[in-house]
């Protein structure tokens, strides 16, 4: 039943993966600085290069577009 | 481009298929990746060259979760496929995420264009040497027999099919007055069309086969549950039929939205039933795909563009073209070629176009007072309230404006709303509403971004904002030559444009600068497979195509599929 299908990733969760994997943020900023901050201009970033409304939350529209099929490789640099 | 501006140092590239996916035949993947290449071929001097075995310099496969490279993918949707710069190795690679399900992006895996031996058209599926067809690639004539070949390489396979010969076709209905719903079962035979129909004892029936005196082969088609108004996890219309739990579903009674995806219950008291599906996907188109992914090996990085092939999220295109940012990022690099000039953005024309003499008692505009936001149109006044649309056999023209539904007959016109209980208004006056506009009219429509109401009759048509006309000027002003007849109707589609319908052909009117596109016409059958091709009228309500011939009218989803078939008066007037 649809109801039953649970995501498994909360959307912070989502978030922080799908920033980490196209480049929006690296794992030492990760670990480092201020999460709130970091986390807020890595959404900023990632919104602009998108063509989303820049807010720096995780509102709807981002979440959704992280939920979207798309292509693998990073939006920010590139495969290591 | 990537930092450095990282591109091949020669441009006749070699790339070679390591596997294939086993969502579609071989030739269909080979076929689709050789139209991926050619997207860069067509706009600049590099040659690509598929090779079987060694090293080529662009190496496909397809892999699922870790694949080799260290960058694994993640199952079904979200990452659908990554490509890596030029460069020696894996450099200029490209991976594909084989827990997708790869298609043509239409959801069918090939399509046909062509009719059975007596020239009517497939109707799908079909079933060749055992095996069922939704399309099929390829198409010809041989000994004046049109066939569709079920592989891109058809020379190879030879898989050649004649679409079945029962000329099918339904205009029945079931025993409530609805139409049929297909395929049904009649004498334990799926059918997916009936040629004939009548009524005998207050009941529909359809008969099977164009020779049915003697067959007899009438059937009831079966009480239908309802219609089809489900969707897929991507949000698409359901493909029908389509299979859940080993069970084949032509429609579902309720949907619903489950975290983000849309769900269809198959039956109507699913309550209990619990019988849940999710239609199958559209699937990934794996050109579209591809040729995303091969940017990305000749050199070019993701586009902030949304319109460009290079932007990182995936969309299904139907007449694919690719953006003047892709253009401009890989003939940064490799240079423009002998291929065709990009298509730049059609400027919007300078000269304003001088209305034509109009007739007496209408006010003619310029195009700047047309931009002037619509007055809303005065209240009709009814003419002839007695008039009932009920009794017109058909009508001159139907379409939607401003969210009405209008019934265009000598002069007059109804209007009928889906949402409001009164049903249908009128007869209203024309000339009232809109003062200088012919009687009898073959087509209208409304620009959805403007406003503004466009009609035709014979070769000529006529603007209007309000009640402001411009007109009337000869349809030739758009660009549609002598050899069209009349407008039969048209469809909006996104982005200002719209299809216009005359004969077996369509053409697409970019409105705003009110000209139609390069390449049309274009044949009907082609994409609108299974309307009538001598439709009276075509237009666009609730997102789905109608296309109405006599009484009846044959209702197309947004994915060409004709999902119903009934009468103008009972199902849309609701008389």
């Amino acid at each position: 039943f649809p109801g039953e299908l649970v995501s498994t990733l909360s959307d912070m969760e989502l978030a922080k993966s799908y920033l980490l994997r196209y480049g929006y943020t690296t794992e030492v900023e990760e670990r480092t600085s201020n999460k709130q901050v970091s986390l807020g201009k890595a959404l900023r970033r990632m919104q602009k290069q998108l063509g989303l409304e820049e807010t720096g939350q995780l509102d709807t529209g981002t979440l959704e577009a992280m939920r979207a099929p798309r292509c693998g490789v990073p939006d920010v640099g590139a495969f290591l | 481009t990537f930092e450095g501006d990282l591109k091949w140092d020669h441009m006749d590239l070699t790339y070679r298929v390591m596997n294939y996916s086993p969502d579609l035949d071989r030739a269909i993947i080979d076929d689709a990746f050789k139209r991926a290449f050619k997207v860069w071929s067509d706009v600049t001097p590099l040659t690509f060259t598929q090779i079987y075995s060694g090293e080529a310099d662009i190496m496909i496969m397809f892999g699922s979760q870790e694949h080799g490279d260290g960058y694994p993918f993640d199952g079904k949707d979200g990452l659908l496929a990554h490509a890596f710069p030029p460069g020696r190795g894996i450099q200029g690679d490209a991976h594909f995420d084989d827990d997708e399900l790869w298609t043509l992006g239409n959801g069918i895996v090939v399509k046909t264009r062509h009719g059975n031996a007596n020239g009517a058209n497939c109707h799908f599926p079909f079933l060749f040497e055992g095996h069922s067809y939704s399309q099929c690639i390829t198409e010809g004539r041989t000994d004046g027999l049109p066939w569709c070949a079920t592989t891109a390489s058809y020379d190879r396979d030879k898989k050649y099919g004649f679409c079945p010969s029962e000329l099918l076709y339904t205009t029945g209905g079931n025993s409530d007055g609805s139409p049929c719903v297909f395929p049904f079962i009649f004498d334990g035979t799926s059918y997916n069309t009936c040629t004939m129909d009548g009524r005998s004892d207050g009941y529909r029936w359809c008969a099977t086969t164009a020779n049915f005196d003697q067959d007899k082969k009438y059937g009831f088609c079966p009480n239908r549950d309802t219609a089809v108004i489900g969707g897929n996890s991507q949000g698409d219309p359901c493909v029908f039929p389509f299979t859940f739990l080993g069970q084949s579903y032509s429609t579902c009674t309720s949907q619903g939205r489950q975290d983000g995806k849309l769900w269809c219950a198959t039956t109507s008291n699913y309550d209990t039933d619990k019988k849940w599906g999710f239609c199958p996907d559209r699937g990934y188109s794996i050109f579209l795909v591809a040729a995303h992914e091969f940017g990305h090996s000749l050199g070019l990085d993701h586009s902030s563009v949304r319109e460009a092939l290079m932007y990182p999220m995936y969309s299904y295109i139907q007449d694919f073209q690719l953006h003047p940012d892709d253009v401009q990022g890989i003939q940064y690099l490799y240079g423009r070629g002998s291929g065709p000039e990009p298509t730049a953005p059609v400027p919007v024309p300078t000269e304003k176009p001088q209305p034509m003499p109009t007739e007496a008692g209408s006010t003619s505009t310029t195009e700047e007072e047309e931009e002037e936001t619509l007055q809303p149109t005065a209240t009709p006044i009814p003419v002839d309230p007695s008039r009932d649309a009920c009794m017109e056999k058909d009508f001159d023209a139907i379409t939607e404006i401003n969210g009405e539904l209008h019934f265009f007959k000598d002069g007059k016109y109804w209007t009928h709303s889906p949402f409001w209980k009164s049903g249908i208004q009128g007869a209203f006056s024309m000339a009232y509403t809109w003062p200088g506009l012919p009687a009898v009219i073959d087509a209208a429509f409304q620009d959805l971004l403007t406003k503004r109401v466009f009609f035709f009759a014979g070769r000529q048509f006529w603007v209007f904002s309000g009640k402001n006309m411009l007109g009337p000027r000869s349809i030739e002003k758009l660009g549609i030559g002598k050899g069209a007849g009349r407008i039969s109707g048209a469809l909006q589609r996104g982005r200002g444009k719209v299809l216009l319908f005359s004969g077996e052909s369509y053409w697409r009117l970019d409105v705003k600068v009110q000209r139609v596109d390069k390449g049309y016409p274009r044949a009907t059958d082609d994409v609108f497979t299974g309307v009538p091709l001598d439709s009276h009228n075509v237009f666009l309500f609730q997102d789905k195509y109608h296309f109405c011939r006599g009484s009846f009218y044959w209702r197309m989803t947004p994915h060409y599929q004709v999902d119903r078939v009934g009468y103008v008066k009972y199902d849309i007037l609701q008389c």
